[in-house]
């Protein structure tokens, strides 16, 4: 066949440059075709099932909180500045609502120029209210105020915004971790589920991303943006590697509609091509 | 760090006697290893290491007694010489005001930099104006309005359904006649492959006539630095490139990508969400950075 034909340091060298391109990193792209090396087949092929075996990780990438009917469903977007996580909470608004649940939205970034504003726009497009209050206000009693009224108006879900951040910044990781101890505080299955938010043109700095604010917040799982460009989102394999944390949804425009499930196949055939 | 882990490979090697090519070859394997994993473009840490490789194999390293250290040393003098060797000035019009225009993909910090740039030349006793040319992002137009209000500055924004192109030319028209020395264009954050807005922003550059058209660029950016690039060079043309968000911990490799692939300079580096959280590039800085 042409595969058993091509010399084998030529391919390992073609297998390595697509994953470096798609930002697995070199490490993970070592990792990769090194366990593939005694298996018999095409390479590509077993790099696939390689592949799709580390994201799907022990079979629990189907298994979802289920929305709680004891209280409201609180999601918790977290994230460095820029990778997203206003308009995704926009769309994650628009997709509950859409299936006939009733929203809020919690405007937690009170620091940032027209972030309120921002939110507000998504909160007008999907007919969600959100909960505010000024620029410079205490963003902890924003998320508390929120999660009161959600659950004083019996809401079934609430989206939780907050500030971007870089995860080295230890003063605004101090933040975060108030944000969630407030949440909790009301109820400890507050918040049911808490994402990562990570921009798919980002190289390896994800897995300091992943473990930093893993450590301040234990997170549920990683959003990945931006899929509509020519990133391919790599990273991501690192980090189920080493943190053990899935990719749930990916953004893939700047639409309320523009969000999707994660698929791991898609994703995977989507990085080799 | 890198220049300590490769002596210590070395003093292994050195074990068995004289330093050779194939021990050199294997130094810059680390090398390699800290590029890549700083984010720096496979093919560009390729073409970098092999014109390296020339000055590491020659007597000044394997007449060293810390070879190691002296492959760092090169490495690190070919990287400062890649990035420009030294800080690439805004060039300001001789016939003011200077326009500016500011590209980018979604997210890259075009907004909070363009009210940098305008507070640093306020600073300098200029007189700056700011252009909301972003139609499309919720609240983006009162984003910088506010920012321009913090740093007391002019700003045109868009009216109701009005395009980004002809925002752009009233406000230049506007600035010249209140003699503005510097217009600042903001534009919406686009993907290099949508068609539709690497049209428009070729149209804004058009009416603009930009004297510096600078790429924003995350300082997280990975492998797709590249590709964007070279697009937006394509497309627009650059005179250099901002690295935003160097205030982390992401190691920059964008940076030494961009410059080889487009010839352009880093003009500025964003080291905070503050007003005031903007340096100049510093090459040296940068390399040691990149080896980690
Ligand atoms: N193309 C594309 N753009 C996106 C996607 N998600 C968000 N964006 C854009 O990315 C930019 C930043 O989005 P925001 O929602 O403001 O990001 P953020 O994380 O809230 O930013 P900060 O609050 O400033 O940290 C905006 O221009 C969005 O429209 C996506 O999936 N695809
Ligand atoms: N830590 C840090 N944050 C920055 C820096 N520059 C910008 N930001 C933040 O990054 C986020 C995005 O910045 P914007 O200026 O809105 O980015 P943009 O390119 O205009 O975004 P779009 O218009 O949506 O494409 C905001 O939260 C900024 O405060 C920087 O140098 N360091
Ligand atoms: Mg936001
Ligand atoms: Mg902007």
């Amino acid at each position: 066949s042409a595969v058993t034909r091509q010399d084998p340091e030529e391919l390992r060298e073609e297998l390595e440059a697509v994953l470096l391109q798609g930002d697995v990193g070199i490490l993970a792209a070592d990792r990769l075709i090194k366990s593939i090396q005694g298996q018999d087949g095409d390479r590509w092929q077993l790099l696939e099932e390689e592949m799709l075996r580390i994201l799907e990780g022990e079979g629990e990438n189907g298994e979802r909180p289920p929305i709680t009917t004891g209280g409201p469903h609180v999601i918790l977007l977290v994230g460095t500045n820029g990778s997203g996580k206003t308009t995704t909470a926009g769309k994650l608004a628009s997709k509950y609502a859409g299936e006939g649940k009733s929203v809020l939205l919690a405007a937690a970034d009170t620091y940032r120029a027209a972030a309120i504003e921002q939110l507000q726009i998504w909160g007008e497009r999907s007919g969600v209210d959100v909960i505010s209050q000024e620029r410079g206000a205490d963003a902890a009693s924003v998320a508390y105020d929120s999660l009161s009224a959600a659950i004083a108006r019996n809401m079934d879900v609430l989206i939780v915004d907050t500030a971007g951040r870089l995860q080295t910044r230890s003063n605004l990781m101090d933040e975060l971790k108030k944000i969630r101890r407030v949440l909790q505080k009301q109820g400890d299955q507050y918040p049911q589920e808490t994402f990562l938010v990570l921009d798919a043109t980002i190289g390896q700095n994800a897995l300091s991303q992943a473990r930093l604010f893993h450590e301040a917040v234990e997170l549920d799982g990683l959003i990945l943006t931006k899929l509509d460009g020519t990133a391919k989102g790599g990273m991501v394999l690192a980090v189920r590697q080493e943190v053990d944390l899935p990719v749930r949804y990916i953004g893939v425009g700047e639409r309320a509609d523009d969000l999707m499930e994660f698929s791991p196949k898609e994703f995977v055939q989507a990085l080799l091509e | 760090e890198i220049s300590r882990k490769l002596d210590s490979a070395f003093q292994k090697l050195r074990g068995k006697g004289k330093l050779n090519e194939k021990d050199v070859t294997a130094g810059l394997r680390e090398i390699r290893l800290a590029l890549l994993e700083a984010d720096v473009h496979y093919k560009v840490v390729k073409e970098f290491l092999s014109a390296v490789k020339e000055r590491a194999v020659g007597n000044e390293v394997l007449k060293s007694i810390t070879p190691g250290q002296q492959i760092v040393k090169i490495v690190h003098e070919e990287l400062v010489k890649l990035l420009g060797g030294q800080s690439a000035p805004l060039r300001l019009a001789s016939q003011p005001p200077t326009v500016v225009l500011l590209a980018g993909l979604q997210g890259s910090g075009k907004t909070t930099f363009a009210a940098k740039l305008a507070a640093r030349y306020k600073k300098r006793g200029k007189r700056p104006h700011l252009v909301a040319a972003d139609i499309y992002r919720p609240a983006a137009a009162d984003q910088l309005e506010q920012l321009a209000e913090t740093i007391g500055c002019t700003i045109t924004r868009g009216e109701e359904g009005e395009s980004p192109e002809s925002i752009t030319e009233r406000a230049i028209r506007k600035a010249r006649g209140d003699l503005k020395d510097l217009v600042i264009v903001d534009t919406a954050g686009r993907l290099h492959v949508d068609d539709d807005l690497m049209g428009e922003i070729e149209r804004i550059s058009a009416v603009a006539e930009p004297h510096e058209t600078l790429l924003v660029v995350d300082g997280m950016t990975g492998q797709d630095a590249v590709n964007v690039a070279t697009a937006f060079q394509e497309r627009i043309g650059l005179d250099g490139f901002v690295l935003t968000k160097m205030d982390g911990d992401a190691r920059g490799g964008a940076a030494l990508s961009i410059r080889h692939v487009t010839g352009t300079p880093v003009k500025f580096v964003g080291v905070g969400e503050g007003i005031e959280a903007l340096e100049e590039f510093h090459p040296d800085r940068m390399a040691t950075r990149l080896l980690g």
